[in-house]
Order: structure tokens, then sequence, then C-alpha cells
């Protein structure tokens, strides 16, 4: 995007691509989902069904609050909870084709924006540091 | 900052003002801090010594290393470790005079950046979020 006007950008152009992109699976039991979570470093991971469509998203603090008992935190309730009973699911959605200024007004209240195709095929993610960088870009040039 | 120029803005306009900002202090115990972070929600917050100057900050993802033992999570060890034990020390800092540029290029590869004052007294925190929403309203007008 060396040269390229900010109104030229797609967002295809900025996003992490799918295979670069930590996730889960619909039917994961949460333990799983947590130490996706823990080992990657990632606040929130995107969540995939078996045909890799994308339904949700999954953070720790969703997770935890699954667990948090009165007294201390019920490690073994993870084991008997599944990905799907707590994703979030009501979860902004972008196309490649989408233009800069759509990506900047999605991630102003999100961390991250998954980027599906029409049939719901996830390609990847956008990201806030993304946007920043390119309006970085934009205002030293 | 209605009509300001975006050179016009200073940190201190756009910052999360302290008494807003979630924190722990440097003695807590880890239970402590993680129960702080998953009842505000929030994936990391500032630390503050006793005198309310800052130090760290602490997220939930460096809390649950600690504990991650080989077969499960060890929620029994969380409260013999105290926050300053594991806190990140080594973390950007602005001042509430610094300019928007300087804020836009510290929160490119940090979800916040934490705002004191010459002596470290903690003074706020600038997000993404407020970087992002003025970012938008300077390409709108
Ligand atoms: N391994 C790493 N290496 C370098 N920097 C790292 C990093 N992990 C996190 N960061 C930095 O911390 C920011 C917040 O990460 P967080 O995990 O809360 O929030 C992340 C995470 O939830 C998600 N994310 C980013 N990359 C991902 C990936 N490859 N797979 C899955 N999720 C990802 O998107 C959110 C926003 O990402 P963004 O890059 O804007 O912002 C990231 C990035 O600036
Ligand atoms: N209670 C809430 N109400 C509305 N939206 C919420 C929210 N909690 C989180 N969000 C949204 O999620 C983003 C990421 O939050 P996160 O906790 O990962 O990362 C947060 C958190 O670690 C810290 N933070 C934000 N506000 C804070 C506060 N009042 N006290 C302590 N830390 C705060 O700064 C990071 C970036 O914040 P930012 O606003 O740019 O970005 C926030 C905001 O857009």
């Amino acid at each position: 995007t060396e040269n390229k006007q900010l109104t030229d950008i797609k967002i295809g152009d900025i996003m992490i691509p799918s295979e670069k992109v930590a996730h889960v699976q619909i039917n994961n039991p949460l333990e799983h989902a947590l130490l996706v979570l823990i080992k990657s470093g990632y606040a929130a991971v995107p969540v995939l069904d078996n045909s890799y469509r994308l339904v949700g998203t999954i953070g720790k603090t969703v997770i935890l609050n699954q667990i948090l008992g009165l007294e201390h935190i019920e490690f073994e309730k993870l084991s008997g909870i599944r990905v799907h009973e707590v994703m979030k699911e009501d979860i902004p959605c972008l196309l490649r084709e989408d233009n800069f200024l759509k990506g900047l007004n999605t991630v102003i209240n999100h961390p991250f924006v998954c980027v599906a195709d029409e049939d719901g095929y996830f390609d990847g993610i956008l990201t806030r540091r993304a946007i920043l960088k390119e309006l970085k870009r934009d205002i030293y040039t």
C-alpha cells in the first residue's frame, strides 16, 4: 500500500489473512479455547464452524466469567462447557472489497473485526493496528 | 475538541482521567488482580504504588501464564504471588501536554498508553479508541 491513497485501500490489502489468524472451533470445550488464548496471548479470537465459516468470537473475559464462583475460580467447570454456548455471535463483519473508511468506522469500537466472503467463509481479520499504521503513513506523506 | 485541528489537540484533552481508570496496587495478590480484570472486562490495567505513582501494567495473559501447569490451570497458586512480581514495567508513558501525533505513534503498538506527570504521578490513559475517534472526526470534517 506504499503509494496508495487511503481512499484506494481495500480491506483485503491490509487484513491479516486467515492462515495467520489463531481461531477455535464451535464444538471445542472451553478449556481448549482458554489454552489457545493463553498460549497465543490474544485477548479474543474468531470462532469457526466445521466448514471454516465464521460464527462468532470468544475472549478470555467471557470464559473466565463462566467459572467465577462465589469463593474462588471453579476451573473444573471449563471442560463441561463448549465454545458455541458462550461465544459472542453479534459481531460486525467486513468484506475484502470494503473500503478503508468502512474499516476505520468498524474498528473504533472493536479491537479487531472479522472479514468473510458473501457465503460466510472466513478470510481474515482487520486489526486496529493495521488501520492506525495506514493513518500514520497518510499523515506523514 | 469539536473544532480543533489534530495538531492543536493535547493528550490531556482526549485521555481517560485517572479517577475513571480501573487499576491495581503493586502489593495486591494476583487473585485480586485477576478478579478486577474479570469484573471490569478489561484486558489489562495500570499498576500504581501506594502514593499513586505509575509503576507498570498487568493483563490477564501474564497472570494466567503464571498458573498454567502441565496438566491444568493451578488456580491455588494465585494467592501466593503479588502483582509487582509479574507486572510489565517496560511501558511507554505520555505527558498530558504531549501532542496528538506522539499519541498516535505510541498507540500503534499498544492498546492503551498510560499518562503520568514529571514526578510519575498517574494522570490517566490514552486509548486507541480515543485516537481513532479523533482521526475519524478529522477525515469527515
Ligand atoms: N503476538 C503479538 N505480537 C505483536 N504484537 C502483539 C501480539 N499480540 C498482541 N499484540 C499487540 O497488542 C495488541 C492487542 O492485542 P489483543 O490480543 O488485545 O487483541 C488482538 C487480538 O484479539 C486479535 N488478533 C491480532 N492478531 C491476531 C492473530 N494473528 N490471530 C488471532 N487474533 C489476532 O486482534 C486484536 C487486535 O490486534 P492488534 O494487532 O490491533 O493489536 C495488538 C498488537 O498491537
Ligand atoms: N466497558 C466497556 N465499555 C465500552 N467499550 C469497551 C469496554 N471495555 C472494552 N471496550 C472496548 O473494547 C476495546 C478493548 O478493550 P480491552 O479491555 O481489550 O483494552 C482496553 C483496556 O485494557 C484499557 N482500558 C480502557 N478503558 C479503561 C478504564 N476505564 N480503566 C482501565 N483500563 C481501561 O485500554 C484498552 C483499550 O481501550 P479502548 O477503549 O481503546 O478499546 C476498548 C473498547 O473499544
